[in-house]
């Protein structure tokens, strides 16, 4: 099964 | 206060022209290096990074910051009535409540002044690490275009596989699968039209192929495209242009 991630998964609030 | 002059205002109709679909409302963040945007998509799927230098204005002034809060929607309702050819100016006082646009044909002879209402937009900045990538292929953007349009056809999603036997994108859906192999070219009269892939090791990701036909509307923006990859990070692809960049991050689908 493929799932979308999302962007801030990846990225931390600045 | 602000005031930027802008040579061509193709630059920044197309600029949203490339971002309006992504991104409904946005801060254009002014200083004293140039006018910079940061904004993700509805489903935080997406995140474009836009900067415009300082120096691709002519004057350019700012004398303090300023988060200029713009529904691209409106933005680009306004600059329908600019020609491409017209230069533009942008003017805000500190603090502002509206940003003012003029728009000056080439002899001067026609000028257009407009008011747009600013918003407060609260956003959340995301800082993004400088990243050595393991792949970097650098393409011509119609090429890029095209291949994320006919693959569109086939599936929502697409691989994209980096390899030292070239890039190959690749989709599987209900009517059959198909897929588009690049080997590195050089073209060393139109290097805009070369392909070029530095690897490290070797990646496969997969993307919405309905984000990357999104970006692609950056096309106009640029002759070539530059797409970064590293496994299990998003993907980076990157229009520059004359005295900028208009990026795009796109996370992953990811197996569970």
């Amino acid at each position: 099964n493929v799932s979308q991630s999302t962007i801030e998964e990846f990225y931390k609030e600045h | 206060m602000l005031e930027a002059r802008l040579a061509q205002a193709a630059v920044l109709k197309k600029t949203l022209d490339a971002i309006k679909e992504l991104v409904t409302d946005a801060n254009f963040d002014c200083s004293d290096g140039g006018i910079s945007l940061q904004a993700m998509d509805n489903s935080h799927v997406a995140l474009v990074s836009l900067l415009l230098r300082a120096d691709g204005f002519e004057p350019y002034r700012c004398d303090r910051n300023l988060a200029l809060g713009i529904n691209l929607n409106s933005l680009s309702k306004v600059l329908r009535s600019a020609q491409n050819e017209d230069i533009i100016t942008l003017k805000a006082a500190d603090d502002p409540d509206n940003l003012s646009l003029t728009f000056e044909s080439q002899n001067q002879d026609r000028i257009s002044e407009y008011e747009m209402k600013l918003m407060d937009i609260d956003q959340e900045h995301l800082g993004i690490p400088e990243t050595a990538y393991a792949a970097v292929i650098t393409m011509p953007a119609a090429e890029f275009q095209r291949i994320c349009r006919d693959l569109s056809g086939i599936s929502e999603s697409v691989t994209i596989d980096a390899s030292k036997d070239g890039v190959k994108f690749a989709s599987a859906g209900d009517i059959g699968n198909g897929s588009v192999t690049l080997k590195q070219t050089h073209n060393p009269e139109e290097p805009a039209l070369s392909t070029s892939i530095e690897l490290s090791e070797s990646v496969t990701l997969t993307f919405s192929l309905k984000y990357l036909v999104n970006f692609t509307k950056a096309t106009p923006l640029a002759g070539a495209v530059t797409l970064q990859m590293s496994n299990d990070v998003p993907l980076l692809v990157e229009y520059k242009m004359e005295g900028g960049y208009l990026r795009y991050y796109l996370a992953p689908k990811i197996q569970d």
